[in-house]
């Protein structure tokens, strides 16, 4: 039984001041650290592609099914994210190891031909994310104080 | 009748906390695992 | 207003220097080392000689930001995402700059050089916000002051010994700026306000993050300027579009706390009823039903449920809001506890609309925080009266007592507005199983079975019925008394007029029957 009751006039005022911020309304991307690519910025894309996220896509046993190459693409392209997480987490599950100066990827081709406790040497695959592309590399050493 | 609140975006039957990855009261979406800062090692941060 | 001459110059050249240095260290190794080259300028250039030095220096950096803000956001030539990536640049460079600050002052064992500085960038931040807001009216942009703030959090969230140990202070900072900065100050902020105390981070560390619960109480009153600034659009049912996109983010709020922290809304669900507009049927169900996480709810529709057997309806709930000072004026609550004492004097009873009654205008003649205070103080002296005899409140022990006299006569002597938001009043303690739920369900099924009249039989009805058609949840209190209500005969619920009213109605009662049955 209480019906309408009538805005008052500082109801009115904050009625145009909303209405006036609602044509310039906060985005996601506003309270999220400026990324170097992939902002957090939904984009409408035809209905008919899928608009929600696959279940689970938050957990390593989820990365663990993407390919390497995804997994990489995740890894250098979201840093400083949950994603590049447990991307790194799957490569490491598939053998791949961080090499911290060279910052890329290498997973041994065969058992190394000198392995002490510094390093370990003998032929690697790697991935180099300037050229965006497996390679092998031999004789080469992968000292241990750089290993992640 | 007022909304149906399972259509405004939110998992109310997720096991998991939903804060974590709330994605604000303007998002039908959760944020995704690429939204979520992270702390990794500081040198994941290639860039 | 009188800085001293050549300040804002100073300040822009050292901003514009800080912005070199954070630009070529965004990701560096070692972001101090940089930090303490750019303070031994600061020195150098006089600014943090004296505190009202580092105030001016601060109010001009912000300025100095907005300004670089308005001037890229209204920039014709340049797209909205070019304008907002130059805005973040220069506002996270100078939030890191400030965050460094605030982290670094003071010696570590002296927190409070700290907070205070903290305490007074937010002020100074917020003055600038409103008096921002006051002169650009309608071309009033949020957008600076919003990436500020949440920018400036998470610097000061980020996993630090130092900032950990102060999180209770830090988080204390930023709730007592936007409880300054509500949307009732400052609406053209509103949905970054919004936006800001529902970010995952902020929620995370106040409800979950900081022992004890010790943010729960601040949070509340964040909630509460929320609900207070959107009551009035709410109550008129037809929402206009800004109006909806605000109530829509608060319900999806209200929903992580619902799933996330439902003993929050439980222990603060009477201040924010207080708030939230009677018509708010929805919004208010999501609060009441809350329960806590520990508890296991008997399904309502289960035949023959003894709910006086259930253990929890011996414990009172949790309730932080101090509804009894709202039991005003101190006169009343005399007469009030006088007459709950001695049942006297009889006077007491027939000036009791006096009190609640403040105006003539329809739809507002009521004072509704006293009303809900009124019944819930009531209903609580009733279960303590009726312990203190040993008994248990039943539908036989809540009758023939002051309290329920109070409740008839609220009843019977109340016009239609006035019964309508009484009856509310109980309602809203229809929650979880506690023995308030139990004791104000009796409370409201016996006002039911003694009315006078099939007016207020009809009234009782259509409170609980417009609780439970309303899209899900509903809570268990308010289900399990409507389901008495229709299954019990003493109540011949099916035999009033009302019931059959209209086709759809009968309907309607005899689908929510079936699904008790």
């Amino acid at each position: 039984p209480l019906g309408p009751s009538p805005l008052h006039k500082e109801h009115q005022f904050q009625f145009q001041m909303m209405e006036a911020a609602y044509y310039h309304l906060p985005q996601p991307c506003d309270s999220e650290k400026l990324t170097t690519y992939l902002h957090r910025q939904p984009v409408q894309t035809p209905l008919h592609y899928p608009q929600t996220q696959l279940p689970h896509s938050d957990t390593v046993e989820f990365f663990q099914r993407l390919s390497t190459e995804t997994l990489f693409f995740v890894f250098y392209y979201m840093e400083g994210t949950k994603a590049q997480y447990l991307a790194a987490k799957a490569l490491k599950k598939q053998s791949w190891r961080f090499h911290t100066k060279y910052m890329m990827w290498f997973q041994r081709h065969e058992e190394p031909k000198i392995i002490n406790d510094d390093y370990e040497q003998g032929t690697y695959i790697y991935f180099d994310y300037e050229k965006w592309g497996q390679r092998k590399k031999e004789g080469f050493t992968f000292e241990y104080k750089y290993l992640e | 009748m007022g909304q149906d609140l399972t259509g405004l975006g939110l998992n109310l039957n997720s096991q998991e906390n939903l804060h974590p990855t709330f994605a604000g009261p303007f998002a039908d979406q959760p944020c995704r695992a690429q939204d979520i800062e992270h702390n990794v090692p500081p040198e994941y941060l290639v860039n | 207003c009188d800085d001293p001459p050549g300040l804002q110059e100073k300040t822009e050249y050292l901003l514009k220097d800080w912005f070199q240095i954070y630009f070529t260290q965004i990701n560096g190794r070692d972001p101090v080392k940089a930090f303490g080259m750019f303070i031994n300028k600061m020195n150098m250039y006089g600014i943090l000689k004296t505190d009202d030095m580092i105030t001016r220096f601060i109010r001009q950096g912000t300025q100095f930001c907005i300004e670089l803000s308005y001037r890229n956001l209204n920039d014709p030539q340049i797209s909205q995402g070019v304008a907002k990536t130059k805005i973040f640049q220069c506002i996270d460079a100078y939030v890191r700059l400030i965050a460094l600050l605030v982290r670094h002052s003071g010696d570590v064992g002296n927190p409070n050089m700290k907070i205070n500085l903290l305490n007074k960038v937010l002020g100074i931040v917020l003055g600038i916000l409103l008096q921002d807001q006051e002169l650009r009216s309608t071309s009033f942009q949020q957008l600076g002051y919003h990436r500020f703030f949440i920018m400036l959090f998470l610097e000061l969230s980020a996993p630090d010994p130092v900032l950990e140990n102060l999180m209770l202070n830090i988080v204390t900072a930023f709730c007592h700026t936007y409880h300054l900065l509500n949307p009732s100050t400052a609406p053209g902020f509103c949905y970054s306000w919004l936006e800001l105390i529902s970010h995952r981070v902020f929620i995370g560390r106040i409800l979950a993050q900081i022992p004890q619960q010790k943010g729960w109480s601040m949070y509340s009153q964040l909630l509460m300027d929320l609900f207070k600034y959107l009551a009035p659009f709410l109550r008129n049912a037809e929402l206009a579009k800004p109006v909806q996109l605000l109530y829509k983010g608060t319900l999806r709020v209200l929903l992580v706390l619902l799933h996330d922290f439902p003993e929050f809304l439980c222990d603060y669900h009477f201040g924010f009823c207080d708030v939230i507009p009677p018509n708010c049927i929805q919004m208010r169900n999501i609060i009441l039903a809350a329960f806590p996480r520990n508890m296991r709810l008997p399904d309502p529709f289960t035949p023959n449920l003894k709910v006086d057997m259930l253990p929890e309806t011996a414990t009172a709930p949790r309730i932080y809001t101090d509804y009894v000072k709202n039991i005003q004026p101190l006169m009343f609550k005399k007469d009030l506890d006088s007459y709950l004492k001695a049942r006297a004097p009889v006077t007491f009873l027939s000036e009791l609309r006096g009190h609640l009654q403040i105006s003539n205008e329809p739809g507002s003649r009521y004072n509704i925080p006293l009303m809900n205070a009124l019944v819930l103080y009531v209903g609580t002296q009733a279960i303590i009266h009726i312990r203190s005899k040993n008994l248990v409140p039943n539908m036989t022990t809540i009758v023939h007592s002051a309290h329920m006299d109070i409740f008839q006569n609220l009843a019977v002597d109340l016009d239609n507005e006035g019964r309508y938001l009484f009856l509310n009043a109980i309602a809203n303690q229809l929650r979880y199983p506690n023995s308030h739920t139990h004791y104000f369900s009796c409370a409201v099924l016996y006002l039911f079975v003694e009315a006078n009249s099939e007016a207020i039989q009809e009234q009782i009805t259509r409170v609980l019925l417009e609780r439970l058609i309303v899209n899900r949840p509903h809570p268990w209190g308010l289900l399990i008394t409507f389901i008495e209500l229709i299954k019990n005969p003493v109540y011949k619920f099916w035999e009033h007029e009302f019931v059959h009213c209209a086709p759809e109605i009968e309907k309607l009662f005899e689908s929510v029957a079936r699904s008790c049955m």
